[in-house]
């Protein structure tokens, strides 16, 4: 049949009332990067390769929850954690409690690639992208004023929530569940 | 989070999955993204990137799901993510996008909306939030 291709930036409870400064930017970059791994795909890049460039993209753009754009830990740190697996292979590489790595995309495919292992975390994945030579930068590059924003409105309702999702539709009267819940 | 899974002319498949997690998160908790078999998988016959409430997901096996029901129970691609989705996570948790090594798309959720994109060599082009889009 032919290549594919789909991506996301992120589900919730996102409103249609959506206000149009806030809503056209994430679907010009929708477009956006599904031209990059459509043209990708075109130029018989592998699928591992479109995902990682297609992933990258998403990163760097401020309006989506990952990389550049992370919303903030209770403690308005930024963890950031990314997952690339082939499937003819099932090789996979992850990384969990980054916080400087420009793309962690990319340094889950360097665990993938260049370790025996799957997943590291936290120190031992930040050790891992310096020895790699991965981009690093200032974990402030991944911080926006409306996530600091956002933090302090689901720290207000005593809340933990998922992308785009507003604190005031899902305050509960008895304590923070928030996502604890399943 | 942030996603993208792609298959070749020839069947080759891939997913990778990106996240800052959850707003007002507790320092150390992980989430779905990687977690291979929660929120990105990627075998021979699909690959498969979730977004949504991880720990929603990771109780759902929500991507190796997915493959699952495709291998065992012999669901096409949108069966498969539509049931996962509908049955094995809770309402307003989950998102899933996914793609077969025989071309198919599916972009499934039961949260209000996704952001989501998709395009095929047929010529076919989305680009959607909302049901409806």
């Amino acid at each position: 049949m032919g290549w594919a291709i789909a991506l996301h930036g992120g589900a919730g409870d996102i409103p249609r009332s959506m206000p149009s400064n806030r809503l056209e930017p994430r679907k010009a970059a929708l477009h956006y990067c599904l031209q990059i791994g459509v043209e990708a795909l075109k130029a018989g890049r592998s699928p591992l390769d479109v995902v990682e460039l297609v992933v990258c993209a998403l990163e760097d753009n401020p309006n989506f929850n990952a990389g550049k754009g992370s919303v903030l830990t209770g403690k308005g740190t930024v963890e950031m954690e990314a997952c690339i697996m082939d499937g003819n292979t099932k090789s996979c590489g992850a990384v969990s409690g980054v916080s400087t790595v420009k793309n962690a995309i990319s340094l889950a495919r360097l665990v993938m690639e260049k370790t025996p292992h799957i997943y590291l975390g936290f120190e031992g994945a930040e050790e891992f992208a310096r020895e790699q030579g991965i981009e690093v930068v200032d974990s402030s590059h991944f911080i926006t004023l409306e996530n600091i924003e956002r933090l302090k409105q689901a720290k207000e309702a005593n809340r933990v929530q998922i992308d785009f999702t507003q604190p005031i539709h899902q305050e509960l009267k008895d304590g923070p569940k928030g996502d604890q819940i399943g | 989070t942030v996603g993208c899974v792609a298959v070749d002319g020839e069947g080759n498949l891939a997913a990778a999955t990106s996240t800052g997690g959850l707003v007002n998160k507790m320092v150390g908790r992980i989430g779905d993204t990687p977690i291979i078999g929660a929120g990105t998988y990627a075998n021979k016959l699909c690959a498969v990137s979730a977004t949504g409430k991880g720990e929603a997901i990771i109780r759902g096996t929500v991507g190796r799901e997915v493959a699952a029901l495709m291998e065992y129970k012999g669901l096409s691609l949108n069966e498969a993510t539509s049931y996962v989705v509908k049955e094995c996570t809770p309402k307003f948790t989950t998102g899933v996008i996914a793609v077969s090594a025989s071309g198919e798309v599916a972009m499934s959720y039961n949260t209000v909306g996704m952001f989501r994109a998709c395009a095929t060599e047929d010529g076919y082009t989305e680009v959607g939030i909302w049901a409806g889009d």
